[in-house]
């Protein structure tokens, strides 16, 4: 299976 | 003091079936412009933005900003106590340990009062950048939803080609493949069935199937969904509300 990217962390900042 | 009323309990019930699937615990924000709330999967692939601006509610009043986090699958539960028709006014209180939802049918005097228990949420508070996307596409969110439910049974992988005329979904799996391809054109009778594209660069991005399941799932919100693509961005997946709008941003999977 081709894997999978995640949500770039510029997304989710504290 | 939160006191939002909606006109229809059914709209709240169809942006929470939305996005339940997708994500659990959500910390609501109620602000005096209306309700926002953001959350990521547990596979930290899909991250969830709704924001319902306060016109789609009948009445909406927030004097402080009001955090409300929920339990999606409980919401759920209280949710499937309306009627479609009923009214629904969510009330509480500045700094509450429960949300109060009020049902109320009009016709027959009717009134339904439920508490839900809120709950501390720890969430990441998310940052979401107007970003440059190197292609965008409205189309109507059924045929949307069908190409991605018939696909999806052949692969875990969703392939989504566009370039300058075309929209092609490709699918290929141990059982066999598939391929829908689509082409913009306005329609004059009703302008919603159309599928308009704004190609500034040509994408060849490839999903997980089962992401794309749970987004189709919001549909019931909107005929029209807004698919904004970019090879080096997630895509992001938007229905929208009257005043507001529930949106998917999805990681694509590495291309080869």
């Amino acid at each position: 299976p081709i894997p999978q990217n995640k949500i770039p962390s510029y997304f989710i900042n504290r | 003091m939160l006191e939002a009323k909606f006109e229809q309990a059914s709209l709240f019930k169809r942006i929470i079936d939305g996005f339940k699937d997708c994500v659990q615990l959500v910390n609501f924000q109620c602000k005096e412009d209306g309700i926002i709330a953001q959350a990521v999967d547990d596979s930290r692939v899909l991250l969830v933005s709704l924001e319902i601006g306060k016109d789609a509610f009948q009445e909406f009043r927030c004097d402080h900003p009001i955090t409300l986090g929920m339990d999606l699958n409980s919401l759920s539960k209280i949710l499937r106590c309306g009627n479609n028709t009923d009214s629904l006014t969510l009330i509480a209180d500045d700094t509450p340990d429960s949300l109060l939802l009020l049902f109320e049918d009009t016709k027959r005097e009717r009134i339904s009062e439920y508490s839900l228990k809120l709950m501390d949420i720890d969430a990441d508070f998310l940052k979401i950048e107007e970003l440059q996307y190197d292609t965008t596409i409205m189309m109507p969110s059924a045929d949307f939803s069908k190409t991605v439910r018939d696909l999806s049974q052949l692969s875990d992988s969703l392939n989504i080609l566009v370039t300058k005329e075309t929209i092609k979904f490709v699918t290929d799996g141990d059982i066999g493949s598939g391929s829908v391809i689509m082409k913009p054109f306005i329609d004059m009778e009703n302008p919603d069935e159309s599928i308009k594209l704004e190609m500034e660069q040509p994408v060849d991005l490839t999903f997980g199937s089962k992401y794309l399941l749970d987004i189709v799932k919001g549909s019931a919100l909107s005929n029209k969904i807004g698919i904004r693509l970019s090879s080096e961005a997630p895509a992001l997946f938007q229905f929208d509300l009257t005043s507001g709008f529930l949106q998917f941003f999805l990681a694509p999977k590495f291309s080869d």
